[in-house]
């Protein structure tokens, strides 16, 4: 008969813990408006 | 381990920027009609690295025109860009450089700009003046009287028109007409013109004296013109090749395009 190894739960290593109030970088593009949005 | 490829470059980077101002005053520089158009915003820019120092460059441009004409010798950077409320104009570009040991240089460009629609203006403001036609009839006719006021007063030369420029008209609460267009100085003095206008030239390329009037022409309540007019004075003229110029008009660079 076959059984279920318990198997720990992999550490989270792959999932990098942000540091608070990470704000990710603006998208390379479009860039800013300089005089209005038509 | 070989090098990681640069990040792409941003939009706003200093580098881009750089390449955006070379594309616009490249841009400015070759068009000989309408008026001087300004980054609003890159939208996107590619670089294709050719070798070292060596990088051809697509970008492309979302601009908004001015209230300089083209012709004015204003510096770009004192040119007031049109608000939204005065009906502005936009430009999209596409242009090709290339980036050499630092230099920037424009190999192909296409643009294209149209007035802003007359809906969005009046759901923002509906008591604006809406732009109209440059060859509507109200305005030809403004044009040709506020020309004629302007010849039959100066003591300079003979002013002929170059082109309308852009025009308003105001139906309420009075009837105004607003023509904005660029003229250019004759061979003639005004006195001359009064007996012979057909041998009225406009001045050749090496003297040429070119300058832009508005006239403001109301119907109602009562009848009044005024009409100012600026000469440049001599500017070197810029090479002939027509790009933005036109609301609604798409210009290649000639044996190029944006690939």
């Amino acid at each position: 008969s076959v059984t279920k190894s318990a198997v720990a739960e992999a550490p989270q290593h792959d999932k990098v813990p942000r540091p608070v109030g990470f704000v990710p970088p603006p998208p390379p593009c479009p860039g800013k408006i300089r005089h209005f949005d038509i | 381990v070989p090098a990681a490829p640069p990040a792409p470059l941003g939009c706003d980077d200093p580098e881009s920027e750089a390449a955006a101002e070379a594309a616009v005053n490249y841009i400015n520089g070759h068009s000989h009609h309408g008026y001087k158009f300004t980054t609003n915003r890159i939208a996107a820019i590619r670089v294709v690295p050719q070798g070292p120092n060596n990088d051809i460059i697509f970008l492309e441009l979302d601009l908004l025109e001015t209230k300089c004409p083209i012709l004015s010798p204003t510096p770009l950077a004192n040119c007031t860009v049109r608000s939204f409320a005065e009906h502005a104009v936009e430009g999209e570009c596409d242009v090709k450089l290339q980036k050499v040991d630092g230099t920037f240089s424009v190999l192909a460009s296409k643009c294209h700009s149209h007035a802003d629609s007359s809906e969005d203006i009046l759901k923002v403001c509906p008591e604006c003046s809406l732009l109209a036609s440059l060859n509507n009839t109200e305005v030809l006719e403004t044009v040709s009287a506020a020309l004629n006021d302007y010849n039959s007063k100066t003591t300079d030369s003979y002013l002929r028109l170059l082109e309308i420029g852009r025009a308003k008209i105001q139906y309420h609460p009075g009837h105004i007409v607003v023509a904005e267009f660029a003229v250019g100085a004759t061979n003639c003095s005004a006195k001359e013109a009064k007996a012979n206008v057909g041998a009225c030239q406009l001045l050749p390329k090496d003297q040429s004296n070119f300058g832009f009037c508005t006239a403001v022409m109301v119907k109602r309540p009562s009848q009044d013109l005024q009409v100012d007019c600026q000469l440049y004075g001599h500017q070197v003229p810029a090479p002939d090749t027509p790009l933005l110029s036109r609301p609604g008009v798409t210009y290649m660079h000639p044996g190029q395009d944006i690939s």
